[in-house]
């Protein structure tokens, strides 16, 4: 299965639900491949990964530089292992990537090689609607949409699921797993107002029945170099990434 | 003078910080042009303009069915004039977008005619360091950066520091305002270390000596389609953007 995490808006946390659900589904049994699309390659602090070697990745592929085999790394956490977005991070002419990535046969390659050798995977992507993130969702199998609870949150929704539909190859979309609130601040009058709204107008089960909580400890443990599901796995953030896993593998049966 | 505002990570007030810089600066007296380059149109619902009439913009100029002078429009705001993005917030497609932003005359066009037209003109644009983001910062005169105190503000620095000075033409580049803190939350232990951080990394004149809060007012004011400098001017987020007006108006003497 291959679950890409999507939303054009910036800053909903879409690394952040990448980076614990795939440690929620590996820390469950599951053999985990993260992939890092994101020229901004935030996936490799959020798993601490900071010497040298963690600096090939797709950008890699892309140039054939080097192949799925050494491109793909384990990480400090079982069962979970790393397809970074590699040297790219260094650039600052990110167009040009998202030109490269959108037009390769190596991107159906290295999902193909990570189905074939038995991953379920998960794919950060970056923010907006270019080249990466259309190439991703014509792709995977299916999508998860992180909602933060912000006055555009619907505009974001209904402009995300027209990507999803123009994404079809042959006919076929990629499935809407749903989506998810995250960051969400109860403390925040405006936010819970927008909350309501958006269950009102996206209903069950088009939006998910987990909601990911903004915590200190998330933004520490992302400080850290771990997912908060494996660093302070007591946090209500990590507890519902945990639930968010467990209803996504029941409806993958 | 044309001052993009620019951080190629997402969420991290870029929109808030345009829309308030040129609303503070239009209530200090200039005639000011508020630009947005980027194809999610957020600021269209920040200045409340939601009939049909504000559906032209900069994708109009870019294929040719408007000019300038009816692309321009004024807003609710005295001496404030918006060139809004266009039809381009209907497509799920910014890729294309992007790249005809990269190479397009009008561009230079639309840059050239709001300074013949006096304006001082603020340019919101989007996540990433793509087409977009590359082409405005080799047309801009200065930019301004809005940094969040999160973990990975100091990568996200140095690698717009990059930009810039590759934006360089005929080996100007344009001037760096500096770095200014946004959506600072006073409440979070991580907040604070990482401002510290920051504030030893990015000595003054580089880090700004305005911190804008997370504020309530903000996000009410978003929602309710106005400046928060304009709807609660004596909220503290509204008074650190007058303040950060200005700053950057002293500066520019
Ligand atoms: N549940 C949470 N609690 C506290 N902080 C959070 C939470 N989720 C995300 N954050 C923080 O919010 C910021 C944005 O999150 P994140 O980077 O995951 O978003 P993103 O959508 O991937 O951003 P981008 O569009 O730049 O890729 C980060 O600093 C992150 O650590
Ligand atoms: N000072 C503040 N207080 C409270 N909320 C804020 C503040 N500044 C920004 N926000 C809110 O944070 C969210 C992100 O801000 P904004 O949209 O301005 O960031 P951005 O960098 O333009 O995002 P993008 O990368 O998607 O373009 C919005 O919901 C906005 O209303
Ligand atoms: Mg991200
Ligand atoms: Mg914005």
């Amino acid at each position: 299965m291959i679950l890409a995490v999507v939303s054009q808006k910036g800053g909903v946390g879409k690394t952040t639900t990448a980076v614990n659900l795939a440690a929620a589904l590996a820390r469950n049994g599951a053999k985990v491949l993260l992939v890092d699309t994101d020229p901004q390659g935030a996936v490799r602090h959020a798993l601490g990964l900071r010497g040298a070697q963690a600096r090939a990745g797709i950008a890699e592929l892309l140039n054939a530089t080097r192949q799925f085999g050494n491109a793909v790394r384990p990480t400090p956490f079982a069962r979970l292992h790393v397809l970074l977005a590699g040297a790219v991070t260094e650039s600052a002419d990110h167009g040009a990537y998202h030109t490269a990535f959108a037009q390769s046969p190596a991107v159906r390659e290295m999902f193909g090689l990570a189905a074939a050798h038995g991953y379920t995977v998960v794919v950060d992507t970056p923010p907006g609607l270019g080249g990466v993130t259309r190439r991703v969702l014509s792709e995977c199998d299916s999508v998860l949409v992180p909602l933060q609870a912000e006055p555009l949150a619907l505009q974001t929704s209904s402009q995300i699921l027209r990507g999803i539909r123009e994404a079809a190859r042959d006919g076929v979309a990629p499935t809407l797993e749903g989506f998810v609130l995250t960051m969400y601040d109860d403390t925040s009058a405006m936010s819970k107002r927008v909350a309501d709204t958006i269950r009102a107008q996206l209903p069950a089960p088009l939006l998910l029945d987990v909601v990911i909580p903004r915590t200190e400890a998330t933004i520490e443990a992302f400080a850290a170099g771990q997912p908060v599901v494996v660093r302070s796995p007591d946090d209500a953030a990590a507890k519902a990434y945990m639930r968010l896993a467990e209803l996504l593998t029941k409806r993958d049966r």
